[in-house]
């Protein structure tokens, strides 16, 4: 029978399968994972997060979301290595057992599971959400400029035919506001990381505006230190640094937003690679891109146990 | 089901700032269809840019007409989609 050690990471998965990995890994581990629905998507599909507790209630927690944009398959199957991975070093990694001593991880692997089944169906490109609202002709929102955060500036677009349309209003899109209720509900959130590809950068707020966040020197001392231990396994180079002077002015981000709800360690990662296959990275490169990012995301959360706050 | 044959994905490297205007300027010109895989961030910083093979032809000679280089990222994007689609399968057979 299928469980999670005979799984392969190395392939890409279509939805279905990475929800019956969630199954089976939450069947295989039940103290310590279980699968919680946070609400439904447009198309009434469910939105999964795996939570990771050895107990307590409401303890301070660490979100990781991969596969907001859906065409960036390398994320939603780095998601799917870290669940396993955190079952299988739970003990033998002290880092990791003294960070899940003291604090819950939530990780949604499928963020926009509407996107992510088009771009296994209809169109291996597609980014945004699948929404229809009525005054658009085009059909979808980029889920990464509906936050509300410096919502509708520049940095996103108006025209719903655009791959950054940010939406009629803020939260429009349901995937998004799963999430926000969910912090505002569960508000013990202190590390919030979004994952996406490409580009290789470790990035934290802000998006929509270049006035530096009051804890830019934290966020960009952590990020040095994240990406010299994700760089030390593969020589994998990033660049860091707030959104808006790494890449481009972004309005309504995710991390713009959880960061201005209190959650101090934002961040938003944009993985392999820097453009040789872009969003068609090769399945054989899954593997070793979600162990670099591994190394990445414990430094941030070993971090955040060391400054609690 | 959407297909990708022909398609192929540019990189531009604006290197000044009359490059990264016209390169933005790009985003604008809806009947191209481009869809930016990266998307301008600044000088130096490479756009990536997925052009529908009836675009090619128009894109690249006003590229060349502005004396913009480029280079092919991706020769044919649907040979990697099938490639990745061929694995997905040889590993589902495998299951």
């Amino acid at each position: 029978p299928l469980s999670t050690d005979t799984f392969n990471y190395a392939t890409y998965h279509n939805l279905d399968e990475i929800y019956t990995f969630m199954d089976l890994l939450v069947a295989e581990n039940p103290n310590l994972v279980s699968k919680l629905e946070i609400g439904r998507s447009t198309e009434n599909r469910p939105l999964y997060v795996l939570k990771f507790s050895k107990g307590g209630t409401n303890r301070p927690a660490i979100w990781i979301d991969t596969g907001i944009h859906s065409r960036e398959w390398v994320t939603q199957a780095s998601g799917v290595w870290f669940a396993k991975k955190i079952i299988q070093d739970q003990e033998n990694d002290e880092g990791l057992a003294s960070i899940l001593d003291k604090m819950d991880i939530f990780l949604e692997i499928v963020t926009n599971p509407d996107g992510f089944v088009f771009t296994q169906t209809q169109n291996r490109m597609w980014r945004k959400t699948r929404s229809k609202h009525s005054n658009s002709a085009c059909i979808g929102v980029d889920p990464n400029r509906n936050w509300d955060a410096g919502f509708g500036g520049s940095g996103a677009s108006g025209n719903p035919c655009s791959e950054t349309y940010h939406g009629p209003y803020p939260n429009s899109e349901p995937e998004v506001k799963s999430i926000v209720d969910f912090v505002k509900s569960h508000g013990n959130i202190k590390a919030f990381i979004s994952i996406h590809s490409y580009s290789q950068l470790l990035l934290y707020p802000y998006g929509y505006t270049s006035t530096p966040v009051p804890d830019q020197k934290e966020l960009h001392e952590i990020s040095e230190k994240a990406v010299a231990a994700l760089s030390s396994l593969y020589g994998t180079k990033y660049e860091y640094g707030s959104i808006i002077t790494t890449i481009y002015k972004a309005s309504g981000a995710t991390v713009d937003w959880t960061y201005n709800q209190g959650i101090k360690y934002s961040f938003t990662f944009e993985l392999r690679d820097t453009g040789f296959y872009g969003f068609l990275l090769p399945a054989k490169q899954i593997i070793p891109t979600a162990e670099e990012t591994w190394l990445a995301l414990k430094v941030i959360m070993q971090h955040m146990l060391d400054h609690p706050y | 089901t959407e297909t990708f044959i022909g398609h192929q994905v540019l990189r531009i490297v604006p290197t000044n700032d009359e490059e990264l205007q016209k390169v933005k300027e790009l985003q604008d010109l809806e009947e191209l269809q481009l869809d930016f895989w990266l998307a301008p961030r600044g000088l130096g910083h490479p756009v990536d840019i997925r052009v529908p093979f009836p675009s090619l032809q128009p894109l690249k000679a006003h590229l060349e007409s502005n004396g913009i280089s480029y280079s092919i990222m991706i020769e044919d994007v649907q040979t990697l989609v099938d490639h990745e689609k061929m694995e997905m399968l040889r590993s589902r057979r495998g299951l």
